[in-house]
């Protein structure tokens, strides 16, 4: 899922 | 990047702006919690590990850098600055921060989306950033009254996180398996005290009394 994504907010 | 996280960018760098322009302007820190900068200071760098490994954009990492700096440089001020120091309200900001820091990084051990150094870290920041501004609304509550950049540093501050739900709603909606499950419950428990912070804010406002938050 993308919730192990890159993190990409601040 | 949609409308909402821009704006929530813009409202955060904003408060910090607000903090940075009244500490300059009146040479005094009176009225901020230096636990609480402190504790933004810890959210950052636990955060943006990141920055060694992932390269996002131009703009996130200039973002990060931002917010790494002037979380640090405030902290710097309140605790050497010469002149700023003498108008810390130490005896009134007595708030045990470290149960807070240690609560986050429990919580961080047990839910996280990987058991990885940056991970937990990560995830560590999320939950410290919901309650990181407790020793603040403590402090104000005091000292009983709010100076209007004081008001609007912790205005701003709300506003940010309002935007950043609003964007998780808008991303769940657009992006296919979107969800933020621990930015976004941290988020709503994060905004969630702000607006109780402004409910009380304004009543006092309205009748131009002190402050009076619940104990």
């Amino acid at each position: 899922s993308s919730s192990t994504d890159v993190k990409d907010e601040l | 990047m949609n409308i909402f996280r821009l704006a929530g960018d813009m409202t955060h760098l904003l408060s910090i702006l607000v903090l940075l322009l009244k500490i300059y302007a009146t040479k005094s820190c009176s009225g901020i919690s230096r636990k609480t900068q402190e504790l933004y200071a810890i959210v950052f760098m636990a955060r943006y590990l990141d920055l060694f490994t992932d390269f996002i954009s131009v703009y996130n990492t200039f973002m990060k850098l931002i917010f790494i700096a002037s979380s640090l440089a405030i902290v710097w001020c309140m605790r050497f600055h010469p002149v700023v120091r003498r108008s810390y309200d130490r005896e009134l900001d007595t708030f045990r921060y470290f149960f807070l820091v240690g609560a986050s990084f429990a919580l961080a051990l047990v839910w996280h989306d990987k058991f990885t150094l940056q991970e937990v870290f990560w995830a560590f920041s999320i939950y410290l950033e919901a309650v990181a501004i407790l020793p603040q609304l403590v402090l104000l509550q005091r000292s009983g009254n709010v100076d209007n950049l004081t008001g609007q540093y912790v205005f701003f501050l709300g506003a940010y996180r309002a935007f950043y739900i609003l964007n998780w709603i808008y991303r769940y909606m657009t992006e296919p398996r979107f969800t933020r499950w621990i930015a976004g419950i941290s988020g709503v428990v994060q905004t969630a005290l702000y607006a109780d912070f402004f409910y009380y804010y304004f009543i006092s406002w309205k009748n131009n009394s002190k402050l009076k938050l619940p104990a």
